[in-house]
């Protein structure tokens, strides 16, 4: 799932 | 990147240059709880330990660079600015705040995305993120009043937290796959909190009255 993808939020 | 988080990055970068201004222009931190301000900072350098990993894009690094630095240069002008520090309401800052900390990383190991050190950082960071404030509103609550330009900071924070609400149901509906348990969940939390205080802080303006917040 992309929970677990980079996080691109700051 | 959409309005919304646009917004809620703008606003977030606003609240700092309050935060920055009222310091500069007074030469005072009066109101100011400086545990929040340490905490901000370690909430920054936790979640931004992938800086030295991925790259997302030049916003977002610059973005990442602004929120350390000014965190550390408001705490700093705390602890060490000669003028500065003197103003610094020491005993009204008493929350114990390694209590916020402990809490924050305990539910972190236990409430992560991967077990890894990177995640479990950016979790514990969201987690004290959303309680930060605490010691400020304790602060606030304990001194009565609120200058013109702390209850801008808190607001502009809070502005903050609440279009990234918006920002999440947003790309809940737009981006196929899109959840971000952890980071809403503590969102709204924090939201809350804010909410909270402009509740009351409101009602003291309307009154024209000392802010009293419920113990």
């Amino acid at each position: 799932s992309s929970s677990t993808d980079v996080k691109d939020e700051l | 990147m959409n309005i919304f988080r646009l917004a809620g990055d703008m606003t977030h970068l606003l609240s700092i240059l309050v935060l920055l201004l009222k310091i500069y222009a007074t030469k005072s931190c009066s109101g100011i709880s400086r545990k929040t301000q340490e905490l901000y900072a370690i909430v920054f350098m936790a979640r931004y330990l992938d800086l030295f990993t991925d790259f997302i894009s030049v916003y977002n690094t610059f973005m990442k660079l602004i929120f350390i630095a000014s965190s550390l240069a408001i705490v700093w002008c705390m602890r060490f600015h000669p003028v500065v520090r003197r103003s610094y309401d020491r005993e009204l800052d008493t929350f114990r705040y390694f209590f916020l900390v402990g809490a924050s990383f305990a539910l972190a190991l236990v409430w992560h995305d991967k077990f890894t050190l990177q995640e479990v950082f950016w979790a514990f960071s969201i987690y004290l993120e959303a309680v930060a404030i605490l010691p400020q509103l304790v602060l606030l609550q304990r001194s009565g009043n609120v200058d013109n330009l702390t209850g801008q900071y808190v607001f502009f924070l809070g502005a903050y937290r609440a279009f990234y609400i918006l920002n999440w149901i947003y790309r809940y509906m737009t981006e196929p796959r899109f959840t971000r348990w952890i980071a809403g969940i503590s969102g709204v939390v924090q939201t809350a909190l804010y909410a909270d205080f402009f509740y009351y802080y409101f009602i003291s303006w309307k009154n024209n009255s000392k802010l009293k917040l419920p113990a």
